[in-house]
């Protein structure tokens, strides 16, 4: 996905199938942690980091979109994205969270726990190539 | 029924990507 989310993007709808990298078929709503950790080892390439989240404030350049500063991986490098309050991220040991859970719930059905500063979210990269 | 792949649904920070 782009570092700036796609608008209403239909894999985050309740009952949306989803296919992890062992093949194994899940529902969206129904996703745990391990489910993208297993995935992320099983897909050469591509790798899980910790994301923790520093800041969130709205969009200076974007009006109606949050701007979410977060800290990534080991280096703890800055990375800051532009998105829909709805849009959610999948937070390690809590779930599905968003700036605006209800938002969320309008749109995609899917419950979401609300995104605060210090939740650590998955995010992926490429694994760097020896 | 349309099946969407699990890295679909998280973002891709690269740390190079910074402020």
């Amino acid at each position: 996905a782009p570092a700036s989310a796609p608008s209403n993007p239909s894999h985050f709808m309740k009952g949306a199938i989803i296919q992890l990298a062992t093949g194994e078929l899940k529902r969206v709503e129904d996703l745990q942690t391990q489910d993208f950790v297993r995935s992320a080892e099983v897909s050469g390439g591509l790798k899980i980091d910790s994301s923790m989240v520093v800041d969130i404030r709205a969009s200076q350049q974007k009006p109606g979109l949050v701007s979410l500063h977060f800290t990534v991986g080991e280096q703890q490098s800055k990375v800051t994205i532009d998105v829909p309050p709805e849009h959610p991220f999948f937070v390690f040991g809590q779930g599905w969270s968003s700036c605006s859970p209800e938002r969320t719930a309008q749109l995609y059905d899917l419950a979401c726990h609300p995104l605060q500063v210090g939740d650590v979210c998955v995010s992926i990269t490429l694994q760097q190539q020896p | 029924v349309p099946v969407f792949p699990w890295h679909s649904l998280v973002p891709f920070l690269a740390p190079t990507q910074s402020d």
